[in-house]
Order: structure tokens, then sequence, then C-alpha cells
């Protein structure tokens, strides 16, 4: 996760669940 | 966007209507010189900023979001690139040549040519060929996007079984989709996965060809792009 640390950071901001 | 999701007439191709990112343009530097590494910049450019975007619609994917952290990596590493040309191809199918990768950045074979992107031009015009013989219709292509995404093939699974459970989903709205809107092919749905294996093989050849570019060292790159190129 250190390696893709961007990514890791965009995917926790702010998630959306979404639940259909 | 209300009259396709009453079209639809099924939940998830529905939702993936609605969470479909907005158009984003390509932004080139007007002080720079007219030349291939400029051409090459702005794409780049574009990339990485689409790579936020994709990273953000994924999020809204039915399902996505209840993933671990780690299974959302995986399968963002393994196949934003396929993500981005099923895009690519998909803005491209009414032009008569030419890949747009944006409404301000559509690149024809001489200027793929002199970029050094020829051969990932040639590939993804089959593409192109392909679901413009099919007439894809924008709910299939949020769809298909979908399952590209749930179907990458990352090594790096955690929990196989909720990921299984996101490609039944998707493979169910896909059928029911063309069960009440394509009954006249009843093969149309098998036609549409067919074309998927074509998509990772010219998202693999895209993936070598921007390596390339960081190879070449000529064109300034974002650290997203590089961090997804390095994790691919």
């Amino acid at each position: 996760k250190e390696k893709h640390k961007i990514l890791h950071r965009l995917l926790q901001d702010s998630t959306s669940p979404v639940d259909l | 966007c209300c009259q396709s999701s009453k079209k639809s007439g099924n939940k998830i191709v529905s939702h993936l209507l609605l969470v479909e990112p907005d158009k984003i343009y390509a932004m080139a530097d007007p002080t720079a010189p007219e030349n291939d590494v400029k051409v090459l910049t702005t794409l780049c450019d574009l990339v990485d900023r689409e790579l936020v975007v994709i990273i953000n619609w994924a999020k809204h994917v039915p399902g996505f979001s209840a993933l671990s952290l780690g299974d959302q990596m995986g399968l963002l590493q393994s196949a934003w690139m396929e993500v981005l040309i099923l895009g690519l191809v998909f803005r491209s199918l009414p032009y008569e040549e030419g890949l747009v990768y944006a409404d301000n950045l559509v690149l024809e074979r001489e200027q793929c040519r002199v970029v050094g992107l020829l051969d990932l031009y040639c590939t993804i015009l089959q593409l192109i060929t392909k679901y413009r013989k099919l007439q894809l219709d924008k709910e299939e292509f949020v769809t298909l996007k979908a399952m590209a995404l749930a179907n990458s093939d990352s090594m790096s699974i955690e929990n196989v079984e909720a990921i299984q459970n996101l490609q039944d989903l998707l493979h169910e709205a896909l059928q029911d989709y063309e069960t009440n809107q394509h009954l006249a092919d009843p093969h149309r749905s098998g036609k549409l996965l067919m074309t998927l294996p074509l998509l990772r093989q010219t998202a693999n050849k895209a993936i070598q060809s921007f390596r390339r570019v960081v190879t070449e060292g000529k064109v300034p790159m974002h650290k997203l792009f590089l961090e997804m190129l390095e994790a691919k």
C-alpha cells in the first residue's frame, strides 16, 4: 500500500458506498 | 439521463448511466512549441486527470465500495487502462477516423505515428471497428466498463467470493438489459463479452507504449500515472 500511496489516498477520500 | 434510465429498465444499468463521469478536456500548454513532445505531454496530463475520474467513478460501481481497500486497489491497478481505453473507444465511435482522447484532443493516424503510438492506434481502431459493427449503445458501454473493472484478474484479491458476486451482478444486469432491449439478437451479450479479450490485449499494449514514453524521459509524467503504470 505504501508503494501505491496516491491510489490508496484517493480511494479513502470520501468513499461513497452504493447499496443496490 | 432520465430518459436513458427509463429506457434501460435495469436498476444496475440505470445506476451506471447516472454515475457516468462528465467529460474532461485536454489542457495543452499554449506556450510550448508544436511538436511530438507537446502532444504526448498534453496526452499524459489528460490521462493522469482521467485516472482520478476513473478512481472516483469506481467507487460508484454497485458493490465496489463494499470491497476491502486492498481489493479495490487490486481491481483498479489491473483494470484502469481497460476502463480508460473503453471510454476512448466509445467517444471515438461516431468519428470516421481518429481517437477522441477528449473533444479537444483527437489524434489521427499520422499524429499517432509521429508520437510513436501507431501500433496502439491500429489496435484501438480494431476495437472501435468491432463496437461500431455491434452498434454498441451507452447502456452496454457503461455495463461493459464496470465488468472490465470487476473482471480484471488481479493477482492480489483477498475476497474472491465478493469479486465473483460483483461479476455476477453485472453479468445479470447485462443479460437483463439485452433480453429487454435487443430481443432480435439472442447472442448479443455473448458478442459483447467476446470483445473483452481484445480490450485487455489493447490495454496491455497501451501500458507498454506509455512505459516506453516514461523510459524515453522526454515527457513530464504525473505521479499518479507513474504509480499506476508501475502497478500494472
